[in-house]
């Protein structure tokens, strides 16, 4: 088995998820939401969007979870103003991430992080990576589970789990 | 103006989109994917899951061109024996990223990059960010337009665009 470059395992429970459903898949869709969400100082953490299928798609972000009636208000608005389907949110959500330099070439680490949370029975709710990242959001009550299931996935110390994904 | 923490414009044009749409959103299904791919050595850039709306979620990531038959050919047999609806892949499609440490909070930064490749007509197809980085997947045939608008919006030379996001 190659050493795989997985130097830790991060988490954050402090966010929460608004999804924007069926917006339309054109030019400028995407600026109009986060230019008032940018304008009200509201940090985003992470934001997903999806392929469109059928010229419409979903486009998710999470806000700190005391944004969230604000980020609310003014992503309503601009919601309907473009005839998107709904918006949701969710503040029961953490993020668990493996760490790894050199992660790229590895997709094994993909791998063996969703079968550890697929054995644990834990749904995988929203995926992102990056070169030296892969994030899964997850249901905040299987968040301790999550980290020592993943600890042991990739045999590493529990000691001390980083903080802030 | 705040002095916006961001160094440069990354892109990269050698990989092709896989999705899976309509996967039954439960526990071990992106492991049933990645399990294949990972043993076939293939690595994989891109991965993006947006939370599921009514059970069922599309799975997307990214592999190098080369590796798009085999991969097909692999997720496909799993798409099958688990009744996801179809598996879609596109050549055609380039990241362009911001790159910016500090980056997480200036979420005008990704309003501004919204924008500027609203501006240009530029479609965005997918969203992924990570702590020092906002990629977007467009249409290969714009990676040079965004690449010369993104540079404009940021008030950054031109002269050297980094290459591989
Ligand atoms: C959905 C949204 O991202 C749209 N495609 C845009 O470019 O803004
Ligand atoms: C869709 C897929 O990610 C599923 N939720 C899983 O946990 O595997």
């Amino acid at each position: 088995m190659e050493a795989i470059p997985v130097s830790g395992v991060a988490f954050s429970t402090n966010e929460a998820r608004v999804s924007i459903t069926r917006v339309p898949d054109r030019p400028g869709i995407a600026a109009r939401f986060f230019g008032p969400v940018a304008k009200a100082n509201i940090v985003v953490d992470l934001i997903i969007q999806n392929t469109s299928i059928d010229g419409f798609t979903d486009l998710t972000f999470t806000v700190p979870k005391g944004d969230l009636a604000k980020t609310l208000e003014l992503v309503g608005q601009v919601a309907k103003e473009i005839g998107a389907e709904k918006v949701l949110s969710d503040e029961h959500i953490a993020k668990v991430s493996i760490i790894g330099v050199g992660m790229r070439n590895h997709s094994g680490i993909a791998s063996r992080m969703f079968s550890a949370l697929a054995d644990a029975g834990i749904n995988i709710m929203m995926i992102s990576t990056s070169e030296i990242k892969i994030s899964s959001v997850i249901e905040d009550k299987y968040l301790e589970l999550a980290v020592r299931v993943l600890h042991d996935a990739f045999g590493l110390e529990q000691a001390r789990p980083t903080v802030q994904a």
